[in-house]
């Protein structure tokens, strides 16, 4: 999962 | 990005600056726990590390370098510049009781087992309860200054203000975290009972005392 592997948040 | 996580952020970076000017103004670090700001930047560290490897948006590698930077000089303030006012003999929570075993889990509980995603988790599950020795300080002094009141109100308030994030999120655009979204229940239930001491004192011009 994409998302997954970037987490946007901080 | 909407409005809940933008102002969970803005908290969480008010907490921040609360605590480095509360410490910097009175020369002081009385009352504050070394050792949760230890865990902290222990947390920022060990999430932030894709500062390194991947690019999100100038907005999120901005605000994760001020939060490592302030957290670092937060460190700093309480075990070097103003070390004599450290109150350690109150700071006496054990860091390595949270800290093994939130290694464990993310060892075993994570999205994938990759050296950066198990760092990432295992800085999840220590933000949770990492505020416990400052919590477990002022619940031994039975008190808190106003000001640490203050910031440990915004350092609660913004992973309540994420929980909304989540839930907009999951219906906004299908995304959900399960890691974070159980790992910020947590640290939002544990900051219950202070939120209800500081909506019932604090705001009412007391000084946050706990009953003897």
């Amino acid at each position: 999962d994409e998302d997954l592997e970037k987490h946007d948040e901080l | 990005m909407n409005l809940f996580r933008l102002a969970g952020d803005v908290s969480h970076l008010l907490a921040i600056i609360i605590l480095l000017l509360k410490i910097w103004r009175t020369r002081s670090c009385a009352g504050i726990s070394g050792k949760s700001q230890i865990l902290f930047a222990l947390v920022f560290t060990t999430r932030y590390l894709d500062l390194l490897t991947t690019f999100i948006s100038f907005y999120n590698t901005t605000m994760k370098v001020i939060y490592i930077g302030c957290s670092y000089a937060t460190v700093w303030m309480i075990y070097a510049k103003f070390k004599a006012t450290y109150d350690s003999n109150h700071d006496t929570f054990r860091m390595e009781f949270l800290v093994i075993p939130i290694a464990a889990l993310s060892l075993l509980v994570n999205h994938d087992f990759a050296p950066l995603e198990i760092l990432w988790t295992f800085s999840i599950y220590l933000e949770s309860v990492a505020i416990l020795p400052q919590l477990f300080m002022v619940s031994k002094t039975g008190e808190a200054e106003t000001i640490t009141s203050h910031y440990l109100f915004a350092l609660g308030l913004y992973r309540a203000l994420y929980l909304m994030n989540w839930i907009w999120r999951f219906f906004a655009e299908g995304f959900f975290d399960l890691i974070a979204i159980v790992a910020g229940l947590v640290q939002t239930i544990l900051y219950c009972d202070f939120f209800y001491l500081y909506i019932t004192k604090v705001l009412k011009g007391k000084k946050l005392s706990l009953p003897a």
